[in-house]
């Protein structure tokens, strides 16, 4: 089963399309296994990202160091998925 | 076991199991209405099944739904049975429910990518794709929504196996795309198709492979501008709409384009909640809430075809 312990989803809000194709950027980086839930599209749509804990500080600087605003959306996936895993089971018990 | 409808938890997130067992027994309790097709097998082999619902007829114009195409979208899924349950619900008591089973059929595909949900549920919850082998490749399985003849191998989709967005090596490769495909074609008198989403509050139409408009854009657009306001009525929530391309990006190869080029006018794809605090992970407290309001907006749909036919 693959976890996702410390990965977390970042809410990104690129200000114009020079960020936009910098994020595309970002996620054609194989090295860093990020994965867009929403794809950057334009700056009115932010984009979210799931990234990896080991990809986390390289990811934030990146992003830092362009001036790309973001937040953070979910802390830790493996949380929330435990989470939903728990209720499942309670649900069906 | 007893088999009941009464006993099943419309409220939280079930197994594969447990959704085909619930379709037989929607089935046993409403027979004059609803009965289980297979229309073909996935990757893995199992069953693709679609719930038809029917008051008799042959080969009565017909709305497609499908639901969990991308199998990590697990409100999706969870929205299908329950509207499919709703739908049966509904048939008598409903007028607008009624009227619309009274001349017309809907086929409705609730686990449109089973071997991806099964994954999700046993190895990779946030699993998006199939789960075909690609040759040559280590990396698994085809986007299911970049896999059809409609403008098949451009923007937003990838040639890369190990790329989510991966098309596949040719259109309708995939088992799971190429059944519906037949299906549909078979039928022909589909007069609706309608793909179900998540996550990022819209209503999109064609074209999604270029930014042109779709020869009945100002129908669509009016529609889906009626659809999202009603929906947004329930619980405020708010939907964009639009074409794939001026909404949100060129991607080639998708359900909704493939049917509008077949000859399926209202072609529509929902992107269900959230607002962006849990994506994927949407707790269950909100699946309920997500099917109502969701509800309203596909009656809007499904009414306005049965008015106006074609």
């Amino acid at each position: 089963e693959r976890l996702f312990v410390g990965d977390q989803v970042l809410r990104i809000t690129a200000r114009d399309e020079e960020q936009i194709a910098l994020l595309r950027v970002l996620g054609e980086r194989a090295e860093l296994q990020v994965d867009f839930w929403r794809d950057p599209t334009s700056p009115d749509h932010p984009a979210d990202l799931r990234v990896p804990f080991p990809s986390l500080q390289a990811v934030k600087i990146f992003l830092e160091s362009h001036s790309i605003s973001y937040s953070i959306m979910i802390e830790d996936v493996q949380e929330l998925l435990d989470e939903e895993k728990k209720n499942m089971t309670k649900s069906r018990r | 076991t007893e088999r009941s409808i009464s006993t099943f938890d419309f409220a939280s997130y079930h197994t594969i199991e447990e959704i085909y067992d619930w379709m037989d027994v929607l089935v046993d309790d409403h027979p004059n209405l609803i009965s289980k097709i297979e229309i073909g097998q996935s990757y893995e082999n199992r069953s693709l099944y679609v719930l038809k619902f029917s008051t008799g007829g042959s080969n009565r114009p017909a709305i497609w739904l499908d639901t969990g195409i991308h199998s990590r979208e697990w409100i999706t899924q969870a929205t299908g049975v329950w509207t499919a349950n709703k739908i049966a619900e509904e048939y008598g008591q409903d007028p607008s429910v009624t009227a619309i089973l009274d001349s017309m059929d809907i086929f409705f595909e609730i686990i449109a990518n089973p071997d991806g949900f099964v994954f999700t549920h046993s190895s990779n919850r946030l699993w998006r794709k199939t789960r075909s082998v690609n040759a040559g490749s280590d990396c698994i399985g085809v986007d299911p929504n970049r896999n059809w003849n409609a403008g098949f191998g451009g923007s937003g989709s990838s040639n890369d196996p190990c790329s989510d967005l991966y098309r596949g090596p040719y259109a309708h490769s995939e088992r799971e795309v190429k059944a519906v495909v037949d299906f549909i074609q078979g039928h022909g008198n589909v007069k609706s198709v309608i793909s179900i989403h998540s996550y990022s509050q819209m209503l999109l139409f064609p074209y999604g492979y270029k930014r042109g408009p779709a020869a009945h854009h100002q129908e669509l657009n009016e529609l889906a501008k009626k659809a999202v306001r009603d929906l947004a009525a329930m619980y405020g929530t708010k939907y964009s709409y639009g074409s794939i391309a001026n909404t949100i990006y060129l991607a080639d190869g998708t359900t909704v384009d493939w049917a509008y080029d077949n000859g399926v006018k209202y072609s529509f794809t929902f992107e269900l909640r959230d607002t962006g605090r849990y994506g994927f992970l949407l707790p269950s407290t909100q699946i309920i809430p997500t099917a109502t309001e969701t509800w309203l907006a596909l009656l809007d749909i499904m009414v306005h075809v049965l008015e106006n036919p074609y």
